[in-house]
């Protein structure tokens, strides 16, 4: 464990919470992304099957996975519950098989071996890393976003950021290197980059958060 | 022969 996990970790934590509020506040969900929240919940139930027999390996990472799959859950309820009048399908429209496609087709090409938990940790994590897309695509066509929703995305993108300087302190201080995780970790960040772009230059100086 | 990889990451 190192602070780069860590802060990552937390931002991650952090960012969900930021999107509770954001519904809370504004009593809507507009500009989220029902797609991605979706795609997040198969990303955690696929990769955290484990949390059923490694329950006593790590109390941190274990509640952290519950954390995961029920806030995200959560998430999912109230989009579709009690803030359904602001969802909109017309514009929430990103081809998610196609990622979902994708993601399954990489898992069985490549995964570190050929077990049902292995195939769906791979799938998991190359899933992870495009499941931002509907709600990045969403923002593009509506051309701007609440600062809030700004704040929610930076926090999400900033967690899987941090985890590649610590996947560099663990290849070179502890020999530990996964090549999948990085990888797809590393294309999951650049896909943010045009976001945490506009987040620097116009959101960090108090303007609002507009595409040019 | 390889170590197996562990999952220790969220």
């Amino acid at each position: 464990m190192n602070l780069f996990r860590i802060l990552g970790d937390l931002s991650h934590l952090v960012s969900i919470f930021i999107l509770l509020q954001k519904m809370r506040s504004t009593r809507s969900c507009a500009g989220i992304s029902l797609r991605t929240q979706i795609l997040y919940l198969m990303v955690y139930c696929t990769r955290y099957l484990d949390i059923f027999w490694t329950f006593n390996a790590s109390l941190y990472n274990s509640s952290m996975k519950l954390v995961f799959i029920l806030s995200t859950a959560y998430t999912i309820y109230l989009m579709r519950t009690v803030y359904k009048t602001a969802l909109d399908p017309q514009i929430d429209t990103f081809a998610t098989y196609y990622l979902v496609g994708g993601a399954g087709l990489l898992a069985v090409l490549f995964p570190y071996k050929y077990t049902v938990y292995e195939v769906l940790w791979s799938f998991s994590i190359w899933l992870e890393s495009v499941a931002i897309l509907p709600q990045l695509f969403m923002l593009q066509r509506t051309g701007e976003a609440e600062t809030i929703t700004t704040h929610y995305l930076f926090a999400l993108g900033a967690y899987r950021a941090l985890y590649i300087p610590n996947w560099l302190y663990r290849w070179f201080l502890e020999g530990h290197f996964d090549p999948i995780a990085t990888v797809a970790g590393i294309i999951q960040t650049l896909l943010y980059s045009d976001f945490f772009y506009i987040y620097y230059t116009k959101v960090l100086k108090g303007k609002k958060f507009e595409l040019p | 022969k390889k170590e197996e990889q562990k999952h220790d990451e969220l």
